[in-house]
């Protein structure tokens, strides 16, 4: 699920800083 | 839980909720009721008034492909291309708005990852809808972080199916609307979508469903304390969650016929990403 939610896994993982959408 | 700390959860959500949600209810509100002095709204109603309004939008140009390149079907057939595309990169800014509430959640960032992917993948575009609705009236819709008003008349002038995206929407609104929740109401309800733990894949429920259970109580709490003469509240707020997933379900549906019908649409990948497989 992870593999196929590669972004929103990112989103998660990182603290607040944003990630480059 | 005691109530002092059901009181302290609804505290803690709300003050994550003033923190990641730029426009709150308050200050959309007072916006729509033209509350904010001279700071209003810039109103799209037409197709002149949008390509006006472009600028406060901060429209992306999209090339226009080879075979619409004469000028008046290029016009007509860019701009709601443009403004769809537009619509989608604020919404990826919301999923990221969304995701960061979401891991402020009291034990939400303790959950199995996979869990906290699936319950964001099937909770998002709910979560955003709920959020659309402080910004709509029967008249039309705040946009671009309240710059911007567009009405709904215009909305439904667009071509198909882009005319069919936000009538459900509205009529939704409106109707929650009339139950008068505040941004701090809001901020519980949000968390309780989120905390759902029928959601299909997820691979261990039960600390979902304890995690819920404890905003759930938050949230009865809060209705009763906060608006004590509105009955059965809560229970109307929980029935609006089966409506939601109608509307997302149509939602979906809907931007899958675009994909095929719009040759030359180009899906947001972290919206490509939660929309594939969900219904």
């Amino acid at each position: 699920l992870k593999e196929k939610h590669k972004i929103l896994h990112q989103l998660l993982q990182n603290s607040t800083s944003p990630v480059d959408l | 839980p005691e109530a002092a700390d059901l009181r302290a959860l609804a505290r803690h959500l709300y003050e994550a909720y003033l923190k990641y949600f730029p426009l709150t209810k308050a200050k959309a509100r007072a916006i729509l009721s033209g509350k904010t002095g001279d700071n209003v709204p810039f109103v799209i109603h037409d197709m002149k008034s949008l390509m006006e309004g472009e600028q406060f939008i901060n429209c992306k140009q999209i090339p226009v492909p080879e075979h619409h390149q004469q000028q008046h079907i290029k016009l007509l057939y860019a701009v709601e291309l443009r403004f769809f595309q537009s619509c989608q990169s604020r919404s990826a800014e919301a999923v990221r708005e969304v995701t960061e509430f979401a891991k402020s959640i009291p034990g939400f960032v303790d959950l199995d990852l996979n869990d906290q992917v699936t319950l964001l993948k099937y909770g998002v575009i709910e979560v955003l809808i709920i959020m659309m609705s402080p910004l709509m009236n029967k008249d039309g819709t705040l946009i671009s972080y309240g710059q911007i008003f567009m009405t709904r008349e215009f909305l439904k002038s667009l071509r198909k199916p882009f005319c069919q995206m936000m009538e459900p929407k509205f009529e939704f609104s409106v109707k929650f609307n009339t139950l008068e929740l505040d941004d701090s109401d809001m901020a519980l309800f949000l968390a309780v979508i989120i905390l759902s733990g029928d959601r299909p894949g997820l691979l261990n429920v039960k600390p979902i469903e304890q995690l819920q259970e404890t905003v759930l109580h938050s949230l009865e709490l809060q209705l009763k304390l906060n608006h004590p003469d509105s009955l059965q509240l809560f229970a109307k707020l929980l029935q609006k969650m089966t409506d939601l997933r109608q509307i997302v379900t149509d939602h979906v549906h809907l931007i899958q016929l675009l994909k095929k019908t719009e040759i030359d649409m180009c899906l947001h990948p972290l919206l490509q990403e939660i929309m594939k497989d969900l219904y």
